[in-house]
Parts: structure tokens; C-alpha cells; sequence
């Protein structure tokens, strides 16, 4: 363990506990895309399946239990609790397009062709392209709420940070593994704009408005 | 490269 990979996680448990908290004090999931939550507890489902076979360590395994519970919980609030909230026109992203390809990768691009690994490499690969239809959703609707913008801001950084994580175990542990590098490359490049409109505009005081 | 045996990242 080290900072980069620490102050990751802890960014990354942030991210969900925001759009918990923002979700059930608001009761209401408007701008809040369900297709990003449903790929996440996807990504956590099949990233995570080791959460019983092999033990890391208590902190890895409570991290594990605590994503997959809050990822749930997100789509439950979402699709049952204040389904009347969400935002179904503007949630229209086609994550075929996104399932399709993630699928072909990890059965083409693996370490190992076993069933645990193939399912550890589609949930990195799904990970890295899970946000799109929240983004998608931003861009669509023109603007984002502030703590939607936190949300994202942090859930952003998390791989952001994983990659200065990485390039700590490479120098020290000569430890580096190619498809989390160019996965968390491609998700923290997905954030790019984001990050650019959420430092100039969000920090500011100013609403996340996107142009249209 | 030396793969880490088992998943220790989240």
C-alpha cells in the first residue's frame, strides 16, 4: 500500500458516499445517470467475486464489501425508492456500445484465459468507460448540480491517483500491470473536460454548465 | 512482467 493508492481509495469512497448522501437527502436522482450505477455494480460484481476465495486483508476486504454494498444500494435508491426522480429521457446512453467491445477486449486482452481473470480484466476494461453515459447525461441536460459535480471530481481522481499508484509499484516493487495502466489511463482521460470545467467553473462558485 | 499472485488492488 502506498499514498497514491490510499488517498485513491479514499477519493473513490467519497465519490459514493456524495452521491448516497445526495441521493437520499434530496430523495430525488435527477441528473444522476442509473446506466453508470448499473455498470459500476457490475464493474464491483465481477472485479470482486475473490472478496471469499482469497483474503488480502481486512482493509481490502471491508473497501470490497463497501463498494458492492453502495453501488446496490445507489441502484436501489435509483430504479425503486425515488424511480419517479430519475431522469429516464436524458439517460439514454447505449451501453450495448459500451458492453459489446468491453467483452471482445477482455476475452482478446487478458493475462490468463480463466473465467476469474477474464472477469477481473472485462470489469477493469467495463470501469474505464462506465462513466460515459453519466457524462453523456451531463452534456445532455447542459448543466450538473454541484454535488453531482463533487461526485464526479472525486470519482475521477480516484484512477487519476491509482495511476501516480502505479508508477510508485513500478519504481519501488518493479510491480506494473499493462491492462489496469491502460484502462485507468483511459478512464482518467475520459474526466479531462470535466476536470477542466469543474477547477474553472465549480471551484468558482460558479453551476457546471456545459455548452450545450 | 511479474504479476502480482492474486488481486491485491481494489
Amino acid at each position: 500500500m502506498n499514498i497514491f493508492r490510499l488517498l485513491g481509495d479514499v477519493s473513490h469512497l467519497l465519490a459514493i458516499i456524495i452521491l448516497l448522501l445526495k441521493i437520499w437527502k434530496t430523495r430525488s436522482c435527477a441528473g444522476i445517470s442509473g446506466k453508470s450505477q448499473l455498470l459500476f455494480a457490475l464493474t464491483y460484481t465481477t472485479r470482486y467475486l475473490d472478496l471469499v476465495t482469497n483474503f488480502v486483508s481486512v482493509y481490502n476486504t471491508f473497501m470490497k464489501v463497501v463498494f458492492l454494498a453502495a453501488s446496490y444500494a445507489t441502484i436501489w435508491l435509483i430504479y425503486m425508492k425515488f424511480r419517479a426522480t430519475y431522469d429516464q429521457n436524458h439517460d439514454t446512453f447505449r451501453i450495448e456500445f459500451l458492453l459489446l467491445p468491453v467483452t471482445i477486449l477482455s476475452l482478446v486482452a487478458n493475462h490468463e484465459f480463466t473465467l476469474i481473470e477474464i472477469l477481473w480484466t472485462w470489469s477493469i476494461y467495463l470501469e474505464a468507460v462506465a462513466i460515459l453515459p453519466q457524462l453523456f447525461m451531463v452534456s445532455k441536460t447542459g448543466e450538473a448540480e454541484s454535488i453531482t459535480s463533487h461526485y464526479l471530481f472525486a470519482l475521477g481522481s480516484y484512477r487519476g491517483l491509482y495511476i501516480l499508484n502505479w508508477i510508485y509499484r513500478y519504481y519501488m516493487e518493479s510491480y506494473y500491470d499493462l491492462i489496469a495502466i491502460f484502462a485507468g489511463i483511459l478512464q482518467t482521460v475520459l474526466y479531462c473536460d470535466f476536470f477542466y470545467l469543474y477547477i474553472t467553473k465549480v471551484l468558482r462558485g460558479q453551476r457546471l454548465q456545459l455548452p450545450a | 512482467t511479474n504479476r502480482a499472485t492474486g488481486k491485491d488492488e481494489l
